[in-house]
């Protein structure tokens, strides 16, 4: 564990945190894609199986425990719960993820660490984790200007991704056996999707005065 | 030599 990858997880907990307080406390789910949410809870349920199995510490075990859970509540809470149901529009949140499931899939089976079935799956929730926030995307792109909570959640959720980049430079420095190209690759691209987002946010939120952040 | 390492990350 280092400072970058620990950062890199409560920035992670951060966004699941201002994201269930939005649609809990709000009460809507206006501007969040349900698209995404449902991305990450695969993303989660896939990556994760090997909770029986790989016990690597009680911090891991928890915090899969913790996003699986996290994940698969927001979206029960935008598809079933009133009111936050109703606030969910299906024809602007209406990304084809089956676009993004299927080659990810294929990208799962064809490159990966150790060809087991659950080693397929693994490297298919890396590369699915990150594509997973361009509905989200799409959708601030619809709407053009970002609700303040939502921006704090997308920043949040980028941030969490870019102090992974750093950990995983770290630990290449500091372990003389540690390999991991498949989430350096995914996660440079994940990392890389959020940079026009991270743009508009400096400056939206530059100066202190939080002005809306403002996509073109 | 480096190797992949079983699955120490969230």
């Amino acid at each position: 564990m280092n400072i970058f990858r620990f950062l890199g997880d409560m920035s992670h907990i951060l966004s699941f945190v201002i994201l269930l307080l939005k649609i809990t406390q709000g009460k809507s789910a206006a501007g969040i894609s349900l698209r995404t949410q449902e991305l990450y809870m695969i993303v989660f349920c896939s990556r994760y199986l090997d909770l029986f199995w790989n016990f690597s510490s009680l911090y891991n075990s928890f915090l899969k425990v913790v996003f699986i859970a996290c994940s698969s509540a927001i979206v029960y809470i935008i598809r079933f719960k009133s009111p936050q149901k109703d606030t969910w529009n299906p024809e602007l949140d209406n990304f084809p993820i089956q676009y993004l499931i299927g080659p990810c899939a294929v990208a799962g089976l064809l490159i990966n660490q150790d060809w087991t079935p659950f080693e397929m799956i693994w490297a298919f929730s890396i590369y699915l984790e990150a594509v997973a926030i361009l509905p989200q995307l799409f959708l601030l792109q619809k709407q053009g200007e970002v609700e303040n909570l939502t921006s704090h959640y997308v920043a949040a959720l980028g941030a969490y991704r870019g102090l992974y980049l750093m950990n995983w430079v770290y630990r290449y420095f500091t372990e003389d056996d540690y390999l991991q190209r498949i989430v350096w690759f995914a996660g440079t691209v994940q990392t890389g999707l959020y940079i026009d987002f991270f743009y508009h946010y400096y400056q939206s939120k530059r100066g202190g005065l939080s002005r809306p952040v403002k996509l073109p | 030599t480096r190797k992949p390492e079983k699955h120490d990350e969230l």
